[in-house]
């Protein structure tokens, strides 16, 4: 229910000013989710494939992970997803550890790092916020995740 | 020197807000002038010594139509959490601007503060001008900031951003390629539980819920003779397999953190 907080803190008149927003006097109230906007979505490719195949081509990092009990979009949905791109393994599925625990899994392929997140869901900042922090610091630092 | 616009954006202390070093912007950059379209944007710098030195990353939630503000800020990767009464704000131990300076952007306009003159840009929203808004944003948003212009830039998010990332990744990388000094200085990307393929993302998801114990075999078996997920619009069958399991197998959970209590 945490997002209560959010539809409340941000239609304060004085938390509006602060930011300089709403300077337009928007005839809706701030809200978390549009679902105008969700419901009348015009065009959403059928596939990001290709375009992770370009991206990883043209030699840029990538990261991409997943929060292991989110059955939205579940950690086998993109891993199932990922195989079709099929990329070279460089190194091999191993568990990555945070204060002695596993924080997760990972695996790195030539152009592309996979990393689940043990025991988060599909906002993993929101449910394991130290093992979140972890894989940031990794990826900006361009480091594999700690095997131990 | 700091530009007056960005100055004007200076977010002096937010209502209930612990004391912090870091500094703090946001406002409005205008993408499509004869629409009055404009996206909102929150920059927290790096809580670092100079946060000149630090990279600056880029965060968008998904939806499509969620804030990124909502989500990605105030539940997740931001500074600040709100308290129960959203009457004071305390910080997040684990914030991500103490690794790097984020940008939180509310995309497309009608998300959150983002706005459009133009009712109608509401109905027709889609990924290809998400994310030419997007880029069109950046550029003009590095001019009223010109101390991030070739400073190395990250893109990150989760879920539907699995889209608005990497196909904004693609319009930069397009972008740079016409230009001989590129002030865009994207060095690559993060995204979680990010939806990438229709096809195989359902094909995985269902795997997932009967793996765990969420459907039933029968369930199980039914959704995947009568799906074939190779179109965004399923079949009667399709559709009717699905619903089963959602009304009456599922149960109360919430399907975004399965162990973790509902909210009711």
């Amino acid at each position: 229910c945490i997002e209560n907080n959010a539809e409340k803190y941000y239609n304060r008149p004085d938390v509006q000013h602060a930011m300089h927003a709403n300077s337009t006097g928007i005839s809706y109230k701030w809200t978390a989710c549009s679902g105008e906007l969700l419901d009348n979505w015009k065009d959403s490719e059928f596939s990001m494939l290709p375009t992770y195949k370009k991206l990883i081509a043209a030699g840029y990092r990538i990261w991409m992970f997943s929060g292991d009990t989110d059955s939205v979009v579940p950690v086998t949905a993109t891993r199932f997803s990922l195989s079709h791109l099929n990329l070279t393994v460089k190194t091999r599925w191993y568990p990555w550890y945070l204060n002695g625990q596993v924080g997760g899994w990972t695996e790195v392929y030539d152009g592309l790092t996979f990393a689940t997140v043990r025991g988060a869901g599909h906002e993993v900042p929101l449910l394991q916020p130290q093992r979140g922090f972890l894989l940031f610091q990794s990826f900006l630092a361009g480091k594999n995740l700690p095997r131990s | 020197s700091l530009t007056n616009e960005q100055e004007k954006d200076r977010i002096k202390a937010l209502p209930g807000q612990p004391e912090v070093a870091f500094s703090q912007f946001s406002g409005y950059v205008t993408v499509h002038k004869k629409h009055g379209r404009a996206l909102f944007y929150w920059l927290t710098e790096a809580a670092t010594h100079n946060p000149l030195e630090n990279p600056l990353v880029l965060w968008l939630n998904g939806g499509p139509g969620c804030s990124s503000i909502a989500y990605g800020a105030s539940e997740e990767i931001g500074p600040f959490r709100i308290n129960e009464t959203a009457s004071s704000l305390y910080l997040n131990k684990y914030s991500w601007n103490k690794q790097a300076n984020i940008l939180f952007l509310e995309s497309p306009a009608g998300v959150g503060f983002s706005y459009t003159n133009k009712s109608s840009d509401l109905r027709d929203s889609g990924d290809k001008r998400t994310a030419r808004d997007a880029l069109t944003f950046l550029k003009r948003w590095m001019s009223r900031f010109p101390q991030y212009r070739y400073r190395d830039f990250y893109l990150s998010g989760e879920s539907y951003a699995g889209h608005y990332v990497p196909q904004l990744a693609k319009k930069i990388h397009d972008y740079n390629k016409n230009h001989s000094n590129p002030f865009i200085n994207l060095k690559g990307f993060i995204v979680g539980n990010a939806v990438t393929d229709i096809k195989y993302d359902n094909i995985g998801t269902v795997a997932y819920w009967w793996s765990h114990s969420i459907i039933s075999d029968s369930t199980y078996k039914s959704i995947m003779s009568s799906c074939k997920f190779t179109s965004a619009k399923y079949s009667q069958n399709c559709d009717d397999a699905i619903n089963y399991a959602w009304n009456y197998e599922f149960g109360e959970i919430d399907q975004y953190s399965i162990y973790t209590p509902s909210c009711n």
